[in-house]
């Protein structure tokens, strides 16, 4: 995973 | 995604209905803080920026349009509607949100994980997000009568707020170079203000008698 995924939640 | 990070969207969505419901089919609005859903209104059109330009999933991108289209409306609702607006306590609802605004921004333009238009937006949303609630619990306390469709309403917010936690909890073990610090910091300082909500709400359960905070 990229280290920045965090644009998947909400 | 993992068993969490659904269970913290439906407890979000199931917030967001029962205040529709409430605000809908009731018509009143009495107990919510006007404030709280300006600032929840501005935390979802800063924080979705990206729903046009990267699609992430249907899911996501629905999601997305019920969190901005629900918060919009119930801003809408509170302020124009003729009967549902009549219900608002104005005078109870006095929290100074617009001084939550500019310091969230410059936090934002500070501490950023990148400083891109998009990403500070990003990260603005998070930190109004964190203290949207702030009006909402001031106006609570206020609250000689909270009915059971309010306390509920911000019950499931709490909620919502825990779930992602563990969500996070559970992505960082499971998922490689998983580390988000300023979501997780401003994450954990949003749900420690339900806290103290908690304790009175599980307390009138318990003991079976109107949920009441202490002024």
């Amino acid at each position: 995973a990229e280290p920045s995924d965090l644009k998947d939640e909400l | 995604m993992n068993i969490f990070r659904l269970a913290g969207d439906m407890t979000h969505l199931a917030s967001v209905l029962v205040l529709l419901l409430k605000i809908h089919t009731i018509k009143s609005c009495a107990g919510i803080s006007l404030k709280t859903q300006e600032l929840f209104a501005i935390v979802f059109a800063s924080r979705y920026l990206d729903i046009f330009t990267d699609f992430i999933s249907l899911y996501n991108t629905l999601m997305k349009l019920i969190f901005l289209g629900s918060s919009f409306s119930i801003v809408w609702y509170i302020r124009r509607h003729k009967l549902v607006r009549r219900s608002y306590d104005k005078d109870q609802d006095t929290f100074r949100h617009y001084f939550l605004l500019l310091p969230c921004f410059i936090l934002a333009l500070l501490i950023n994980e990148k400083f891109t238009f998009k990403e500070v937006m990003w990260t603005f949303s998070l930190y109004l997000e964190a203290v949207a609630i702030l009006p909402q619990l001031v106006l609570l306390q206020r609250t000689k009568n909270i009915d059971n469709l309010t306390g509920q309403y911000v019950f499931l917010l709490g909620a919502y707020r825990g779930l992602y936690i563990l969500n996070w909890i559970y992505r960082y073990f499971t998922e490689p170079h998983y580390v988000h610090w300023i979501p997780w910091i401003s994450g954990l300082v949003q749900t420690l203000l339900y806290a103290d909500f908690f304790y009175y709400y599980f307390e009138s359960w318990k003991n079976n008698k109107k949920l009441q905070l202490p002024a």
